[in-house]
């Protein structure tokens, strides 16, 4: 993959599990984990919020669910610890 | 069952409320007015009542405080600016507990489509306020997704209205409040006997309204003169005496008037108008004719900025000491701008600071003599404005002997 398309692969991983960390879909203590969290995990994380939001079991963040995220919403995570 | 439970709740169904500022993008009075609205969809399916907190200082002075903010605000959870973000709410608890917090990085709009509608996410906020998490029922007002501005009159999804309720239990079947009133004493002898005059006035037939009743619905002064108002019927007191001891039916001086009674009336200095309050609607009367095109079945309260679930004005009077106008309903009062025909802001506040008046009122007026007199069931209390009370806490005498020459 070019740089730019890794580097912005990268940002978007980055940025979905960020999300997924603010909302309560990753077992982690704080959002600084989410460069430690294992490949099994991301994907368990993901499908949990494509569950939550009725979107297709993936476990990818296709764009369908980077959509999803974008959209404007509470800020109070989904999911209890 | 979709609904999901936080797990904290509050042990009390009467809740209080801040607001602690206001978002520029709304006229404070119409976020009020959302705000009441707001809590009145948590409200109508349980017995929780939501009480505005006036004042306060101290670290937890309502229940639930209500923030606008933008970015880090002094709690670990900073908005985003504009967009993804939208609001947050604490569960119920200490300190930060209940707390609704508003990005005022959003276009925060009430009636119209565009920017984000604060009714639906006030009433979403105010779910995490009870103890209610997201729900991921698309539909449900728990949804953590922004689902637009609501349809006219809103009405609680069937999965949010079983959240609440497994919480905070049903209001009675036929969904009307069950209103417990939990009487702290016997009830003294005083409020036997009003209760006794006020059944025989009740009793008595319609069409008979004798000037020594003991109880009237509103007492004003109009171009000079007192008007009392009970039931259908007024009098007129010029100053040395009744003008007549047979009253006059409202209807036959106010043209068009179309209520049986009246809950409160006072002239506008402006124009010297009259406005007669009646339940959650208003009429303005130029003279005796209802004022130009107004519509007969009255206007709403909430043009005037009070909250869309006040029932009824129990008192409008101007204040002898600053000649404002103050509107009371139940134990609390708002001033009245009449140039801007609307409540001022930061209002409404407690009644207890007319330290002495007895609430909820029947009526409120400024007689000749430049006094104010409140006035509940037969009695009427002479306030001292200079010292912000009444002049003696027992009541400084009876309406009918002062002013019905009984």
């Amino acid at each position: 993959q070019p740089r730019t398309q890794r580097s912005a692969g990268t940002n978007i991983q980055k940025k979905g599990m960020k999300y997924l960390m603010e909302f309560g879909y990753v077992n982690g203590p704080s959002l600084e984990m989410e460069n430690l969290m294992s490949e099994e995990a991301q994907v368990k994380a993901i499908r949990r919020f494509q569950a939550f939001a009725n979107l297709p079991l993936t476990g990818r963040l296709d764009h369908r669910t980077i959509e999803w995220m974008e959209k404007p919403r509470c800020g109070n995570k989904d999911t209890l610890p | 069952k979709r609904y999901v439970i936080s797990g904290s709740q509050w042990e009390k169904t009467n809740l209080t409320f801040r607001f602690l500022n206001y978002s520029p993008d709304v006229k404070f009075t119409k976020i009020r007015t959302v705000i009441y609205e707001a809590f009145r969809v948590w409200s109508q399916v349980t017995h929780l009542t939501f009480t505005e907190i006036m004042f306060g200082s101290a670290k937890k002075d309502a229940d639930i405080r209500i923030m606008f903010a933008q970015k880090f605000h002094h709690d670990g959870y900073p908005f985003d600016g504009p967009g993804n973000i939208l609001a947050h709410a604490f569960f119920p608890g200490e300190n930060k507990g209940g707390d609704a917090h508003f990005d005022d990085d959003e276009n925060w709009t009430v009636d119209s489509d565009e920017g984000v509608n604060l009714f639906m996410v006030a009433a979403h906020e105010f779910g995490h306020a009870l103890g209610l998490s997201h729900s991921k029922t698309p539909g449900s007002l728990m949804y953590p997704w922004y689902a637009g501005k609501q349809s006219k009159y809103y009405t609680l999804p069937k999965d949010d209205v079983e959240g609440i309720q497994k919480l905070y239990g049903v209001k009675n079947s036929n969904n009307t409040p069950v209103i417990v009133l939990v009487p702290n004493h016997e009830g003294s002898k005083e409020d036997k006997d009003e209760k006794k005059e006020e059944e025989e006035d009740e009793n008595k037939d319609e069409g008979f309204v004798d000037n020594c009743t003991h109880k009237f619905d509103a007492i004003t002064r109009i171009r000079g003169d007192v008007y009392i108002f009970k039931g259908k019927y007024f009098w007129r007191w010029e100053s040395g005496g009744m003008k007549d001891s047979s009253p006059i039916l409202i209807t036959q001086f106010w043209y068009n008037y179309p209520e049986d009674s009246v809950d409160a009336v006072f002239e506008r200095k402006k124009g010297s108008k009259i406005m007669f309050f009646k339940g959650n609607k208003y009429w303005l009367y130029d003279a005796n004719h209802m004022e130009k095109a107004w519509p007969i079945e009255g206007r709403p309260l909430t043009e005037l900025g009070l909250p869309a679930d006040l029932k009824k004005i129990d008192a409008a009077f101007t204040w002898s000491y600053n000649k404002r106008t103050y509107l009371v309903s139940d134990d609390m009062y708002w001033k009245f701008d009449e140039n801007e025909n609307y409540v001022v802001y930061d209002y409404p506040r407690d009644m207890k600071i007319w330290q002495g008046v007895p609430t909820p009122l029947d009526a409120a007026f400024q007689f000749n003599d430049g006094k104010t007199y409140f006035i509940k069931g037969k009695h009427y209390w002479e306030f001292l404005d200079s010292q912000m009370r009444v002049k003696t806490k027992l009541p400084t005498g009876n309406i009918s002997e002062r002013w019905m020459q009984c």
